[in-house]
C-alpha cells in the first residue's frame, strides 16, 4: 500500500468519526443529507459482497466493516434516534435519490469487467458511489450556512477522493497492468463534483471567514 | 487476473 491510498483512507475514516462525532455528542444531523448517507450505505453493502469470501487483508477487512458499521449506524441515527432525527432537516432534503439508483444499475449491467452477480453489484457501487454526494451537495447550496463540522466532513470525503486518484496514477506508473478505465472515469467524476465546494471552502480558510455558498 | 486487482482497494 502506498502513501496516497492510506491518506485516502484515512481522511475518508476520518469523514466518517467527524459525522458520528456530530451525530452522537452533540445529538444533531443539522444539514446533513439522509439521501446521501442511505446511497452510500447501498455503495458499501453492493461493494463489500465479498467480505467473507474473499480475503484480502486483516486491515481491508476491518476497514470495510467500518465503514459498512457507520454508514448503517449514521442512517439508524438519522431515521429512528429519538433525538437526533429532530434535527434532521428533511424539508431541505428533497432529492429524488432512489432515481439516481436506476441509471448506474444499467449502466453497471452493460458496462463492466465481467458479467458475473459480484462483479456487477461491485460496478454498481462504483458509479453509484460518484453521484451519491449530489444529495448532500444540493442540500448545502440550499442551507447556505454550514456548520464546522457538516464543512470538515464534505471536506474529508473530498480529500479522500483525491487522495485515490494520486494512489491510482503511482499505481498506474509502479504496477503493471494496472489499467481500470470504470473505477477511473467514475472517480475523476465524482472527484469533479467536489471542486466547487472546495473553492469555497479554501476561500473561506484564506480569508478566515465562515464557510458560505452562494446562492 | 486484471479485473481482480482493484479489489485490494475499498
Amino acid at each position: 500500500m502506498n502513501i496516497f491510498r492510506l491518506a485516502g483512507d484515512m481522511t475518508h475514516l476520518a469523514s466518517v468519526l467527524v459525522l458520528l462525532l456530530k451525530i452522537h455528542t452533540i445529538k444533531s444531523c443539522a444539514g446533513i443529507s439522509l439521501k446521501t448517507q442511505e446511497l452510500f450505505a447501498i455503495v458499501f453493502l453492493t461493494r463489500y459482497l465479498d467480505l467473507f469470501t474473499n480475503f484480502i487483508s486483516i486491515y481491508n477487512t476491518i476497514m470495510k466493516l467500518i465503514f459498512l458499521g457507520s454508514s448503517f449506524s449514521i442512517v439508524w441515527y438519522i431515521r429512528r434516534h429519538r433525538v437526533v432525527r429532530r434535527s434532521y432537516d428533511k424539508d431541505q432534503d428533497t432529492f429524488r435519490h432512489f432515481f439516481l439508483m436506476w441509471p448506474c444499475l444499467i449502466l453497471a449491467i452493460f458496462i463492466n469487467e465481467k458479467f458475473t452477480l459480484k462483479e456487477v453489484m461491485w460496478t454498481f457501487s462504483i458509479y453509484l458511489e460518484a453521484i451519491a454526494i449530489l444529495p448532500q451537495l444540493v442540500m448545502l447550496q440550499r442551507t447556505r450556512n454550514i456548520d464546522n463540522l457538516t464543512g470538515q466532513y464534505i471536506f474529508l470525503l473530498g480529500a479522500y477522493r483525491a487522495f485515490y486518484i494520486l494512489n491510482w496514477i503511482y499505481r498506474y506508473f509502479t504496477e503493471e497492468h494496472y489499467v481500470h478505465w470504470i473505477t477511473w472515469v467514475a472517480g475523476v467524476i465524482q472527484t469533479l463534483l467536489y471542486g466547487d465546494f472546495f473553492y469555497y471552502y479554501f476561500q473561506s480558510w484564506k480569508n478566515n471567514v465562515k464557510l458560505e455558498l452562494p446562492a | 487476473d486484471d479485473a481482480e486487482t482493484l479489489k485490494d482497494e475499498l
